[in-house]
């Protein structure tokens, strides 16, 4: 049995509208962590770890580990049916084939079933090791977007650059270049507005900007957005989630041949 | 030419 009780509905909203269109189909894990999924796009380029923990539930209950294969774009159609301050519920039974969301308006007088269809998803279950990271650099996670957005019209891919001078993002496409550079200003009034860069080494990666504007997506979650750098790894564009947990997007890089 | 690697060549199956 399972019955997660989440207050603030339109978490898992923003969720789910954040990764739909990177991700068609997932496991989503259950236990007493927490709420958790780890999936690829189709072409293994990119890679969602998502967790909520337990903690983040008004109400908890995970009897035993499960695993819910659910198809993205009907899940979030489904969560779409939810106001937004409604409180929803996640609700399976050990070993059955559907999941239902229960959607609560905030004053109790609507209640609404959603039950949803569970698929059988193979999926292999990556192992991420911690590491050390050359550079990760911290900013508004709006500026990063509209960064991202802006060069998008300009090239397909970014170089980020991280050096003492700041973080530099480049592209190039058939109309011209362009070069955006941020420094470390963190003595802003409203700390959601520094941009802080924190720097072992200098480090330079090229990454296509289709999936950095997909990862975008989950700008509605959170103020500040973290983009850690390294040149033997994918980058992590993480998503702090309020006090529940988080969305963690990694990326391959492009690599010169 | 840049050449897009994969996730899969980075993290290992656990």
């Amino acid at each position: 049995m399972l019955e997660l009780r989440l207050l603030q509905g339109s978490l898992l909203k923003k969720v789910l509208e954040s990764i739909k269109d990177l991700v068609t189909e997932a496991n989503f894990d259950c236990s007493a962590t927490g709420f958790s999924l780890q999936a690829m796009d189709s072409s293994h380029v990119a890679l969602v770890a998502l967790l909520l923990r337990s903690e983040g539930f008004e109400h908890f209950r995970c009897d035993r580990n499960i695993s819910m294969g659910m198809k993205l774009v009907n899940m979030a159609m489904m969560l779409k049916c939810a106001g937004n301050d409604d409180i929803i519920t996640i609700k399976a039974d050990d070993g059955g084939d559907t999941v239902t969301f229960m959607f609560e308006s905030p004053n109790q007088d609507k209640i609404a079933d959603f039950e949803m269809k569970l698929m059988n998803i193979d999926s292999e279950h990556l192992g991420i090791p911690e590491a050390e990271y050359q550079a990760i650099v911290r900013m508004p996670s709006s500026e990063f977007a509209r960064i991202c957005k802006d060069l998008s019209t300009i090239g397909d891919t970014v170089i980020i650059s991280v050096t003492k001078e700041g973080v530099k993002f480049s592209t190039k496409g058939d109309i011209g270049t362009a070069n955006i550079v941020c420094r470390q200003n963190a003595t802003v009034d409203k700390p959601e507005d520094a941009i802080i860069i924190e720097m072992k080494e200098p480090v330079s990666l090229t990454f296509a900007l289709r999936y950095m504007n997909s990862f975008t997506k989950a700008t509605p979650l959170a103020n500040i957005v973290t983009i850690s750098l390294s040149s033997e790894l994918p980058v992590v564009v993480e998503y702090k989630i309020a006090e529940m947990g988080y969305i963690r997007f990694y990326l391959a890089p492009k690599i010169e041949e | 030419v840049n050449q897009q690697r994969q996730i899969t060549c980075f993290f290992t199956p656990n």
